[in-house]
């Protein structure tokens, strides 16, 4: 299941709509302290369905949606989608791609799509079981994490272990 | 269930005596321990470190690089078992010195060949081993943006 | 004891706001607040810190290296009321991008006229912003030694 | 009170004689991973007195002697003398400069000297009162520190404003 690119629109630091593509092999992602790096990998997170708001260094919903800066006022809401191929199948093979959409409006409400088709976030869960992608997975790392391991908080290392199990 | 806990533990196991030599050196050995191999269910998993030439010690032991290198040999360890699709390491490699953001970059680009790879980091040598560049920025104060980097500015 | 807990409190105050600007810039302001100002035997401190043009919000949001360079922020601030005699750092810099190391290092050239400084570093620009180099090695496995570094070999 | 110079023998990585001379101003220390940068400053906070064994990123006073190498057996003492010039008149004012010592024996035994004059721990605490030399101190930062002042872990906001006082 390739990745092609993520959207990201109203989340965190992102007030504009922001593509990233992706192409085969390694991506880099680059820039001064603050601007925004550690807001994109929260947005992938995000997108497949993390639940735990800590994860994401925050202490509620609202947190994730653009605040607002000195020139703009605050988003109504935070969207992002990540767009893969559909090698895997995990849709009818007539789709080619498979887009994952999520959106929190302020309000509270939540919305989940797949293919612009509205769906429960279980079925986003769902097209993720089996395809080794998931959050708390050996394959989201960043210093935090070594230091678990490390200290084997919580029987990260069983956890993580389990997972390819 | 608890076979085949067994099994996968015994697959990582070789996998992380393995990349714990790849990125340390061939004299490096490391181990991976059930504390309690009666009980499949419940044990944990211990690991022993025993860089070159230096007694085998509790990891709390070990240096900032080489705990960062140790946990990171762990999860390719697993990673090697069932590979994900795609793999995302942010600034993993800070703590890290030059040879061995070497090593680091080496095995990523290997296990590229199976897996799409986001890194995110501030090591030149780093970025200089990926394959395509984005920049991020706020030239709009709290406004982030993502900008192309051309590869021969870094150089 | 607490009159004098509130005295200290308010020129640190004052010190972090001027630090945390010259570590940031001119438009990135923080504050200090006592919790519980009724209570100065319990107080304890709140910090705020808001980089340009970003809503104030809780200093766990912010990113690995704002925060960095915020609790270094609050560390000169007490350093300047009461300058210790010597100061060591052991890779503070690892989570800062080039400018911000930049920033880093002049503030402590700026310190180093009235303390000594032991900085640990793998960052080249913090390297050549010292008096004194020291390489530490272990070229017989285990055993560390201390080796003379010229300077010319780091540029 | 400048710091003049470091003496190590058998303090855990260290086990030939080593000799740190400061001079003044800004001394960097650098090195591959692994190779005894941090047990250098370990050293300095267990030669001013430091007595909490966890600080020192060990599980016992033993874990301190230099434990053999592969061509090396195993030190029987840890040694540290940190030497600074006697401006402040810590000690009597004929002595130009002040050496404190520490041992430890792995049989158990712990020594202090200053000038190479037995004394005890607290006689090594007092000296450094008032000083501003201390563990625990603003002076004394690495990363683990940024993230207890982040998270004030342990009122450690107030507890190092407090040190100023
Ligand atoms: N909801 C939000 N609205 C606006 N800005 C936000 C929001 N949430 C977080 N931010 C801002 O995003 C910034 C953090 O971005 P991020 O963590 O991605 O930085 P980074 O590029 O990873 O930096 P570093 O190199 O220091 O790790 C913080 O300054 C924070 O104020
Ligand atoms: N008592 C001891 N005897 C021998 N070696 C020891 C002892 N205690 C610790 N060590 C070794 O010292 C090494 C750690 O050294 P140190 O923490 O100073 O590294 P460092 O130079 O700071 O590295 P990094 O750049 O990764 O932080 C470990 O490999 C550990 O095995
Ligand atoms: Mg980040
Ligand atoms: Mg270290």
């Amino acid at each position: 299941m390739r990745l092609k690119s993520l959207e990201i629109k109203g989340f965190k630091s992102f007030a504009d709509k922001t593509v990233v593509s992706f192409d085969e092999g390694i991506t880099g992602i680059i820039g001064p302290n603050g601007c925004g790096k550690s807001n994109i990998i929260d947005s992938i997170r995000w997108v497949i369905g993390e639940q735990k708001i800590s994860a994401l260094r925050s202490e509620n919903l609202d947190a994730l949606v653009f605040n607002g800066s000195k020139t703009r006022s605050p988003s109504g809401l935070a969207e992002v989608s990540l767009t893969f191929e559909n090698t895997r199948n995990l849709l009818p093979t007539e789709f080619s791609t498979v887009t994952v959409t999520r959106r929190f409006y302020k309000n509270g409400e939540s919305e989940y799509r797949l293919n612009d088709v509205q769906c429960r976030l279980k079925d986003i869960h769902n097209l993720f079981l089996d395809t080794g992608v998931s959050n708390d997975s050996y394959a989201i790392i960043e210093l935090g994490m070594v230091d678990d391991i490390i200290k084997d908080k919580e029987n990260s290392r069983r956890r993580m272990l389990e997972q390819a199990a | 269930a608890n076979q085949q806990f067994l099994e996968t533990f015994n697959k990582v196991r070789e996998n992380f005596q393995m990349v714990f030599k790849a990125l340390f050196t061939e004299e490096d050995t490391a181990d991976m321990i059930l504390d309690n191999p009666e009980n499949l269910a419940e044990t944990g998993i211990d690991i022993v470190a025993k860089p070159k030439g230096k007694r085998p010690s509790s990891i709390s032991q070990l240096s900032g690089g080489e705990k960062t290198l140790t946990a990171t040999a762990l999860l390719f360890a697993i990673y090697l078992i069932k590979p994900a699709p795609f793999c995302i390491l942010d600034e993993v490699d800070a703590p890290l010195d030059d040879a061995n953001v070497g090593k680091f970059t080496q095995m990523i680009q290997k296990f590229s060949e199976n897996s799409q790879f986001i890194i995110v980091t501030h090591n030149k040598m780093t970025m200089s081993c990926v394959d395509v560049i984005y920049g991020v920025t706020m030239q709009e104060p709290g406004v982030s943006k993502l900008v192309p980097v051309d590869f021969r500015s870094l150089n």
